[in-house]
């Protein structure tokens, strides 16, 4: 299973949250404006949250973040 | 298999509920007006709730959480 | 597997029943109005019991409880 | 695969029949109008019986019980 | 794989077939109009003969039995 | 895989042919009009015959039994 | 996998061939107008001809076998 | 997986090619008009050549081989 | 995985690359026009090139090779 | 699982993170204009990013990068 | 998984690039116009660079590689 965002603004982030019984940040991904970014689902990955303004692609439709 | 949701209000609640012979809370996530959350079902996670004005992508459909 | 339940009105219970010889009750979970609520069939738990107004997101279609 | 109950008056039964060389009935459990009850097959069910007048949702369409 | 019967009138009877060498009567369900029955194919079971007015549905479509 | 017969009149034969080697018949058993049988390939039945007029279902479609 | 055959005259045949390094007829069945016959692929068949005038009912559709 | 094929004509020939290292015919099955064959791909077989005018049905769709 | 070709003039050569570290012509197949070959990726052959006027049908669509 | 890019620009390029516990870039591919490049996720790539204006095929739809 | 390519000018190169911690140029194959080619995702290839005018099809759809 994998994601697609394509980021609409400078300063997206994509932030992977760890797998396990913690639930913590282990990584934070900056995307400027027009940067896409496809990214899995992993062993260390079980929870990604996206911030900004931003395309995401997913299997259940298209979201667009962002405060608008 | 893996859930979206996008907050539509600030203070948005993800909350995740253990697998297992209990149910407790394990980890709460918040999100802001705009944020977008994905999540799985995980070795650790087998039910989840959510609270407040949020939109909700699964694979029966879209729903929109909140009071109104 | 997994279902989908937003509650339609407070006080909403979802129960999950045993897996294996015996049926009992392990945990009820309460929602308010608004409040959304996903949750797999598990080890533990391989009958799930909805009392009051729900909409239900299944893969067989929309169920709405409550007695109405 | 799961089944999916709705009970349209009180009283509706769901019981659950064994898997294994003997049929016999494990468990029954009644629901009052309005209550939605969703199973599996299981370790312990293959076949399940259902009585009263209920809505119930398969894999192969939507089924109404009741004798009229 | 599972099959779901409804009995269209009183006597509806639900026979299930050893699998194996031999193919004899392992189990004789009787369902009275309005009742409804869903079983598996299982270990014992690689036949099912069901006999009276019943609606039956499959994963080829619905047949309706009964002498008219 | 499973395939499901409907007797359209009396003194339908379902024949089950054994898998191996060698293809001889180890069972028939006998439908009279309105009888239905689901019936499965098995660790014993690799092949089956019908005759009589008969309304067979299959995952290629259905197919009327019968000399007309 | 399976295909199902219909008989549209007397005398169609369907013949087994071995599966493995020879390839020979290990069966051949005869069916009159009407029969209808449903076999696998197996261990021993890999190969299946038929000749006469029958329906062959596959996954990739309908073919009618017969000189004309 | 497997596919159909109906001789158009007399003399059609399909042949088995070897799977492995080496690529040589190890069958040739000669059709007369209306014959149908069905085969599968095997552990002796990963190609197949068919010679003379005949339907071919495969998962790709129908080609018709053939001069014309 | 399989693939259909027919050749649409004589000399249509298609060609088997061999799977590994290294990629050499490890098979050539001549056809003539009309002649259909059907062949799959196997242990030994990872990729295929055709060339010469034919008709490629693949799980992606038809392709129609030659210089036109 | 592969996805597609093809640069509508020259300059674009593909950027391969690390899968596991560290998320660093280990390989960059530039693309000139009208190059296609596919692409796995694979034991050592757990998501890519793309920079300059390029389309993107993926299996939840086609996204254009790109700063306009 | 594979990719299909047919040359719509002379000099079409398609490229392998290793599987594994590096990425580098393991094979490349020259097609003339007219040329098609089918290749898979292996155990040494999981990404490949298309250059020169050429049609490539893949489970995304069409594309269509040069400098147009
Ligand atoms: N550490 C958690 C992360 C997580 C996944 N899905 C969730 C849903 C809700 C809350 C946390 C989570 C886990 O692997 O289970
Ligand atoms: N601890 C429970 C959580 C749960 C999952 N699905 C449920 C349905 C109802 C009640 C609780 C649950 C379990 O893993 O089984
Ligand atoms: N303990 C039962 C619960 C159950 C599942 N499906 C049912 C259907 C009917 C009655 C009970 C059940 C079991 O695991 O099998
Ligand atoms: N004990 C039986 C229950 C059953 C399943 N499917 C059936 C069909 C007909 C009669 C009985 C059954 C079994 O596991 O096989
Ligand atoms: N005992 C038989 C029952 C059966 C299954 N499918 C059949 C078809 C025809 C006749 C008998 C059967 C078996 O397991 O194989
Ligand atoms: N004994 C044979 C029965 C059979 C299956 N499919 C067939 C097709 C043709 C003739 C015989 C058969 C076998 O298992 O293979
Ligand atoms: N004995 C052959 C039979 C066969 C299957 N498919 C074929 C295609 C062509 C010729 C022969 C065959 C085998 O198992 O492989
Ligand atoms: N012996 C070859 C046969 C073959 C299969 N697909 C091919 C494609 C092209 C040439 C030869 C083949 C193999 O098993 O791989
Ligand atoms: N020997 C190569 C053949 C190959 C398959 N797909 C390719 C793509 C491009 C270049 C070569 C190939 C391999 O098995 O990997
Ligand atoms: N190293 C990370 C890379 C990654 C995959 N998906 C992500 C989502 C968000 C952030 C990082 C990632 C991992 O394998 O898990
Ligand atoms: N060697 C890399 C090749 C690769 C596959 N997908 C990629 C995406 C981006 C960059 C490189 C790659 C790997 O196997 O992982």
């Amino acid at each position: 299973e994998y994601l697609v965002v394509k980021a609409l603004e400078d300063g997206v982030t994509i932030i992977g949250l760890t797998r396990g019984k913690d639930t913590k940040f282990h990584h934070t991904e900056k995307l400027d404006r027009g940067e896409i970014m496809v990214f899995q689902f992993t062993e260390h990955t079980s929870a990604i949250k996206i911030r900004g303004h931003a395309e995401v692609l997913t299997k259940h439709g298209k979201v667009i973040g962002g405060r608008d």
